[in-house]
């Protein structure tokens, strides 16, 4: 399973939707101070399921949707969806399961949206579904949010800074 | 539950040391149990020295001692339960450039099998890429994606067809 | 006590908000009392907003960003209550070309009255210095200073000497 | 009054006695990781007299002293010593005073030294003197440890986390 593109729409300060297309190896980003850059990792961990809105720097749900600039209104919703390769036609139960053919892809796509009252919506392959539903997808598929997916230096200084017994957490992730 | 977790262990404890090795070009590392005699209670202790130098708490060691300590103990991880790709952020920025250099070369290796994003300012650390994204502000507030640039293996391709911009 | 501890809180404002603005280039940055009505017993709020950008939690605020603001704040508070040397252990690292390009020419102007010592990798911020020492461990474990340039007001004569090596 | 030179012998990596001189301006300093950059940082703030170990990355004072390497001994001592130009000709009360004339120096020496048996000296000068003359000197020039003279990417995160309440006791320093 493979990732093929990301797409940013409201999520952030990305109010403009904006689409990354992925290859096998290596994908780097670059740009200056505060242009976006970890907001892109975010929409990914938050895409990927994150529920502690700690994890992506903000206080509440709402400061995930585009609050406006000095140029710009404040947005009403935030949507990010991204798209995996499925090379083994593997089929969300939710979805009807491998037995219903016409159900079978070859990508799939997991799009999480937020709006301004706090409502959330889910879907996958614009079908919507529940967030169990996306979990499940990446139990299947070992995609999921684990401690080591996504690092970022908070991750780096926290696995030295913890206290043994908190470490053994992450270990039990990986067993 | 406690076999898997002395299994588990002793995978990671294996690949750490590798790594760390591989990335530190020798010196010593261990994971060691702590706290409890019960396995599923102790804690975990992380032990190394980097080459030449004696063993002593991870706390003495330098900014970029332990931020690539930290990163052969992530890989190891990663190695013993893969996911198909891994978002790094930044991870490189306490590194000198020698670090990187082995940092990077160990990253190519991984990217074989696992799909990377990685977020840098450092130059080597961009070079391995296949792809590569610019982000910009030019309107305040407003992230914007300005260029892509093919610099790995399509490179080649791009310099015949002057993709490259 | 109290009108102590105004009088210095507005100099450390008023300090914080022109270092932030030359810092940043602009943007909006206020210290806020809360938590109590009482001068002496509320808290400290950092409330700050980058150039053409909207006001919101510092958390929200990139790495750099971050960094930034809270050089920005620290040397405010130096500007203050000044002392006659001031260390800098590293802390250029999570800052863009352009914004180590604006912090070295803020630390020059403070460097007249003040004696600065600066631990870097980056080349703009060593290129400040007066004087810059090279520090390694050819002998693992053991640090050694091996080299001296005068690289700031000394150049001229260093290279008229060629003391430069 | 300013900052003339460091000597560093037997902290941490510094098994040999060395001398780095300072000029009015900027000082920098450059190497790889953990070639002992912020050992020299660390040897400053003991000097200046810093008390808590784990402001010093240690969890031990003897810590603070070289343990040894694959080619070297451990050593069973370390001392350092900054030195100050004191164009005011200020005598600390500990030696006697202003009044004492012979005892105005053209330049100060602190130096503190520690023992694997936890024993501590303190000089003036080369006089031995107490960790409370040390500080006298610092408080009447104004060099003390505060807040912010020493500055590390800990300080700079810490008063970005601080708790409001917290974020006060930075301030009343500087009051
Ligand atoms: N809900 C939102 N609406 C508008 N802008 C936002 C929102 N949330 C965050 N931002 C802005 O995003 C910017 C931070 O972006 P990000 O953390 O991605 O930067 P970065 O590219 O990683 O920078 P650095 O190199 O400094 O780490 C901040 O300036 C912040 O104001
Ligand atoms: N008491 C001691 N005896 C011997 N070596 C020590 C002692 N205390 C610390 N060290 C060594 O000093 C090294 C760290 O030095 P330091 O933190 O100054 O590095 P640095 O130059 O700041 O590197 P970086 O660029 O990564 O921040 C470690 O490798 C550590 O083992
Ligand atoms: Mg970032
Ligand atoms: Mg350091």
């Amino acid at each position: 399973m493979e990732l093929k593109s990301l797409k940013i729409f409201g999520f952030k300060s990305f109010p403009d939707e904006t689409k990354f297309e992925f290859e096998p190896g290596v994908t780097a980003i670059v740009g200056p101070n505060g242009c976006g850059k970890s907001n892109i990792v975010d929409a990914i961990r938050w895409t990927l399921g994150e529920q502690n809105v700690h994890s992506l720097r903000a206080g509440l749900t709402e400061q995930l949707i585009f609050n406006g600039s000095q140029t710009r209104q404040p947005l009403g919703m935030a949507e990010v969806s991204l798209t995996f390769s499925n090379p083994s036609h593997y089929a969300p139960p939710s979805l009807g399961g491998s037995d219903k053919v016409n159900l079978t892809f070859s990508e799939i796509t997991i799009t999480r949206k937020i709006f301004r009252s706090g409502e959330s919506e889910y879907f996958i392959n614009k079908a919507p579904c529940r967030l169990k539903d996306i979990t499940e997808v990446f139990m299947d598929t070992g995609l999921g949010v684990n401690a080591y997916s996504v690092i970022s230096q908070d991750q780096i200084d926290m696995i030295l800074n913890a206290k043994p017994e908190e470490r053994r957490y992450i270990f039990e992730e990986a067993a | 539950a406690r076999s898997l977790f002395r299994t588990t262990l002793d995978n990671v404890r294996k690949e750490f040391r590798d790594v760390f090795i591989n990335l530190f070009q020798g010196g010593e590392a261990d994971l060691k149990l702590v706290g409890s005699q019960d396995i599923l209670e102790a804690g975990i202790d992380i032990v190394v020295s980097p080459p030449g130098k004696k063993l002593s708490s991870i706390s003495l060691l330098s900014g970029g001692e332990r931020a690539l300590t930290s990163i052969a103990l992530l890989f190891a991880l990663f190695k013993v339960k893969p996911s198909p790709f891994c978002v790094l952020d930044e991870i490189d920025a306490p590194l000198d450039e020698n670090n990187i250099e082995r940092f990077t070369n160990f990253l190519k290796d991984l990217a074989k099998d696992t799909q990377f994003i990685i977020i840098s300012h450092n130059k080597k650390t961009l070079s391995i890429s296949e792809i590569l994204y610019g982000v910009t502000m030019e309107e305040p507030g407003v992230s914007k994606m300005i260029s892509v640039k093919f610099v790995g293996r399509h490179k080649d391709d791009a310099d015949k067809n002057k993709t490259e911009t």
